[in-house]
């Protein structure tokens, strides 16, 4: 799957996903990734934000709308992100998740959970392009 | 340094972020250029199979077939297109666009979604590879491991389907094990 914010200066989001999904699912399955407020989840007003994992898990909790919700309350990105997997830390024992927050301004913090998410040394990789910096890959340990 | 416009995207495929980002500076004040840009963005990882778990030839489900799930929304006017299950056109998210901007629904899925794509003069195609059948041939091969039943027969830790329900069950006893989430397989 890749999710994707797009935010201009005047604070004009757009998120967009895609994917072809996990392996061996039995036929008709859809995951996250098309379910509002699961994979993504935008508001001009707050802000975005995305999540990757096991959609199975993640549809349940509509993690993104609960990440920018928690923002509209007055969570700081980092906040949110850390709600939104305690939250379903509460029911699931085992799962994997990586989730970008972002609010209007473009502040933005990354959490990860579970091993899958690793690309890299324990790590989850996502990409970011704002101004004065190249297009860059960064990391959160999962 | 100011932090605005940004594009901002879960897993490192640089050249989507690339393309986002070259999007969305040349629309610079456009009029939806946050649209183009994450839909064009978006488009070049389903183009390059970003890690085979985005676009056609990947990651197939248990018939052997690749479909495809898509979502955009727009954060200013709250509206969203999505797609869910399609099966044979290659640009999900170029249709979940054309949900969002040519009806008044948010999710279309399966044949349905098809059909729609197609009406909109999306090409109809297969999105099978030579690489996502040999990764069915290979998992029946192993005995459809891992899978997603439970409290079914044939015992599906074991066996291959079609199964049939199972009447009675100790629901602590009969959680199968989950397919290992990773890199190349996701939502």
């Amino acid at each position: 799957t890749i999710t994707m914010a797009a935010i201009d200066e005047e604070g004009y989001i757009h998120v967009g996903t895609s994917t072809n999904g996990l392996r061996h699912t039995i036929s008709g399955r859809v995951g996250d990734a098309s379910i509002p407020g699961s994979a993504a989840y935008a508001d001009n007003e707050v802000g975005a934000a995305m999540t990757t994992g096991d959609g199975d898990i993640l549809m349940r909790f509509l993690p993104s709308l609960l990440a920018v919700e928690a923002m509209r309350a007055g969570k700081t990105p980092a906040e949110a992100v850390e709600l939104v997997i305690q939250r379903i830390r509460k029911h699931q024992t085992f799962f994997d998740v990586a989730i970008i927050a972002v609010n209007r301004l473009g502040t933005y913090a990354v959490g990860c959970y579970g091993t899958g998410m690793a690309k890299n040394n324990g790590e989850f990789g996502y990409m970011v392009s704002s101004p004065g910096q190249p297009v860059r890959t960064e990391w959160v340990p999962c | 340094a100011p932090l605005l416009p940004m594009v901002i995207n879960t897993w490192n495929f640089p050249e989507a972020n690339e393309e986002a980002w070259r999007l969305l500076n040349l629309e610079k004040g456009g009029v939806g250029q946050t649209r183009s840009a994450v839909v064009g963005g978006i488009s070049i990882c389903e183009k390059l199979q970003c890690d085979m778990a985005v676009g056609y030839g990947g990651n197939p489900d248990e018939r052997g077939d690749t479909s495809l799930d898509a979502l955009l929304m727009d954060g200013g006017t709250m509206e969203v297109g999505a797609v869910g299950d399609l099966r044979r056109i290659k640009s999900a998210i170029k249709v979940a666009q054309h949900v969002l901007e040519h009806t008044l629904h948010t999710l279309l899925v399966g044949d349905g979604a098809d059909h729609f794509g197609i009406a909109m003069r999306f090409q109809n195609e297969s999105l099978n590879s030579d690489e996502s059948m040999a990764i069915w041939q290979n998992w029946t091969a192993h005995n459809c491991q891992p899978n997603f039943w439970r409290n079914v027969y044939p015992d599906p830790r074991t066996s291959c389907g079609p199964y049939k329900p199972l009447t009675t069950w100790d629901a602590n006893a009969t959680l199968s094990e989950r397919i290992e989430i990773g890199p190349d397989n996701h939502d």
